[in-house]
């Protein structure tokens, strides 16, 4: 899930759109 | 006055606001009862990332961010995602909630391994928030404000992002005049916030390592 990625990966991976865990 | 494309501006900035927000069943876990600190823990870890991902999907509606280099949007955003955290949850902890949901949160939040240390300025930020009764326009665009800070660290291009800021503080200046034409002070008041702002984010670096050490 994304609550384990670091903050630049959670912003990397939601400015490209996609948010699935 | 307001002209007409601030308007059209701040209504941007507004709908973006409204539409992401953290999802309502995410939300509703921080009013269930009954959590260990390691459960609040967990839970706040997820509050922070969905608050992390609603601010992504809020700030891609800012105009002209996404046309930033694509590194400076990455800078903006870790810049800025702890004070937009906290400015988001100033104002859901000033929100008129039903009794007792204030109490409840706080509590949680008392009760999750945070040092006291770091409660005290949080929960200080949140009601001095709480006393500037912002309306919604003011507190999406202060979050848009304090997301479009120039001089975060690793922004190469500073111009291009003061030149997004600018028209933003402008029609903030001109809204606290009309929604506040008793309070000449109040704009200067509200960017008073964002310095009280940037304090937090240097408690909430020592917070995230005493958490990790219990």
């Amino acid at each position: 899930p994304a609550s384990n990625l670091g903050l630049e990966d959670i912003i990397r991976k939601a400015l490209m759109g996609n948010l699935e865990e | 006055e307001i002209t007409k494309a601030q308007r059209a501006l701040m209504k941007v900035i507004v709908d973006a606001y409204n539409r992401h927000k953290i999802p309502q069943d995410v939300a509703k876990k921080l009013l269930q009862d009954q959590y260990s600190a390691e459960e609040n823990f967990l839970l706040l870890t997820e509050m922070a990332t969905s608050q992390v991902q609603v601010l992504v999907e809020f700030t891609k509606n800012i105009p002209g961010f996404l046309s930033l280099n694509h590194e400076d949007q990455i800078a903006l955003l870790k810049g800025s995602a702890v004070e937009a955290m906290f400015l988001r949850s100033a104002q859901v902890f000033s929100q008129k909630m039903p009794n007792g949901h204030t109490e409840v949160l706080e509590e949680r939040i008392r009760k999750s391994g945070i040092s006291e240390e770091f409660m005290t300025p949080m929960f200080n930020f949140y009601k001095s928030i709480g006393e500037l009764h912002m309306i919604e326009e003011e507190q999406a665009l202060l979050t848009a404000i304090t997301i479009l800070t120039p001089d975060r660290p690793f922004v190469k291009d500073q111009q291009a992002v003061e030149r997004l800021q600018e028209p933003m503080l402008e029609v903030l200046r001109k809204l606290c005049v009309l929604q506040h034409p008793q309070e000449p002070q109040y704009f200067a008041r509200l960017l008073g916030r964002l310095t009280e702002l940037r304090t937090l984010n240097h408690y909430h670096a020592e917070m995230l390592t005493s958490w990790r050490m219990n």
